[in-house]
């Protein structure tokens, strides 16, 4: 008992094969639970195709070459420090002619252990008509009471001039919305006219929206030096 | 570090690897297909501690000092890692978020005595 108090693996030598296969399992559960924050693994009902995927992470890659360096500006991670990179994709809501909701879920685990680095919301249009389209988006932020407040999350404005994606920063706003201990980002999509306005894909699977962020742990104790 | 054989009893790195498929994982964790987690065994006699891998840290001539001064004090050598690296994980979270994180120290790659 003694030398087990030093030497953590000493008691597995006097286990059967079995038993110590059991044990080993069931610390490589746990400890790969522990260290994502898990308290149990997630049960998944609703995969993302792998068109989505597929198509998400080659979109990601033509903007992040192989062998670039990090944006200018983005802190390096630090020793022991453990970074994420999550691709989250829409879940459209109610949308008319004009407007589109998109909502973006983000686990308790993340929203509330981690500090986002860089996020990016991509968004893939048919447009009907060459020339400038603009449009609105709105971030929503829900309120305590089940509702939504649209001045809670900012306004912005996108010009669409071809078919394809559009990108925009969403870092601050996903930041902002972990620090009041939001996990849901919802966003309303605007368009100016009715007719020959560009359309939002939502419901080609190849081309749903996402949202693609990198975080990084929050460490409680960190220090600066000025 | 030593990997362990047959008739190996000395400190060694016994491989160990946990298949997802096997343990019913496989649906949420999309990529590795497995972790190799491997782990250390064997003895670790006193002439032995600090060797391989710790022999030049500044723990192991602390401790290699209380040994020789004072005999009450000596602890017994053990055999732990002495290398690891971080496993890459591409996996579905409880929102059906997709995320990718490199979890730290998490594989064995060499064991040595303390």
């Amino acid at each position: 008992a003694a030398k087990a108090v030093w030497c953590p693996a000493c008691g597995l030598a006097a286990l059967t094969p079995t038993t110590r296969r059991d044990v080993l399992v069931a610390l490589a559960k746990q400890s790969i639970l522990s260290k994502l924050h898990l308290p149990d693994r997630p049960n998944i009902t609703q995969p993302t195709s792998r068109g989505a995927l597929l198509t998400a992470l080659r979109r990601i890659h033509a903007q992040q070459p192989v062998g670039t360096a990090p944006s200018p500006g983005l802190p390096h991670p630090g020793v022991g420090e453990q970074e994420y990179e999550i691709l989250s994709f829409a879940e459209t809501g109610s949308s008319t002619s004009r407007s589109v909701h998109l909502d973006f879920h983000f686990t308790r685990e993340l929203a509330g252990s981690t500090e986002i680095l860089q996020a990016t919301l991509y968004l893939f249009w048919a447009v009907p008509s060459p020339g400038m389209h603009p449009i609105t988006i709105r971030f929503v932020h829900p309120d305590p009471t089940g509702g939504t407040t649209p001045e809670g999350g900012g306004e912005t404005r996108l010009e669409v001039q071809r078919d394809g994606w559009a990108t925009l920063d969403v870092g601050q706003t996903i930041q902002n919305l972990f620090k009041q201990g939001g996990q849901r980002l919802s966003v309303e999509l605007e368009v100016m006219e009715e007719q020959g306005s560009p359309l939002l894909a939502v419901h080609n699977d190849s081309h749903r929206p996402f949202v693609a962020a990198r975080a990084r742990a929050r460490t409680p104790h960190r220090v600066q030096r000025r | 570090g030593i990997d362990c054989s047959g008739d190996s009893r000395t400190c060694c790195r016994e491989e160990f690897f946990v298949d997802f498929k096997e343990i019913g994982w496989e649906d949420w964790i999309i990529q590795p297909e497995g972790y190799h987690m491997n782990y250390c065994a064997g003895l670790c006699p006193l002439h032995m501690a600090g060797i391989p891998g710790l022999a030049s840290s500044f723990h192991t001539a602390v401790l290699n000092l209380i040994k020789a001064n004072n005999a009450d004090a000596a602890v017994d050598s053990c055999c732990v890692p002495t290398q690891r690296r971080p496993l890459s994980l591409l996996y579905y979270d409880r929102d059906s978020n997709i995320v990718k994180t490199d979890i730290p120290d998490m594989i064995v790659d060499a064991c040595g005595c303390t």
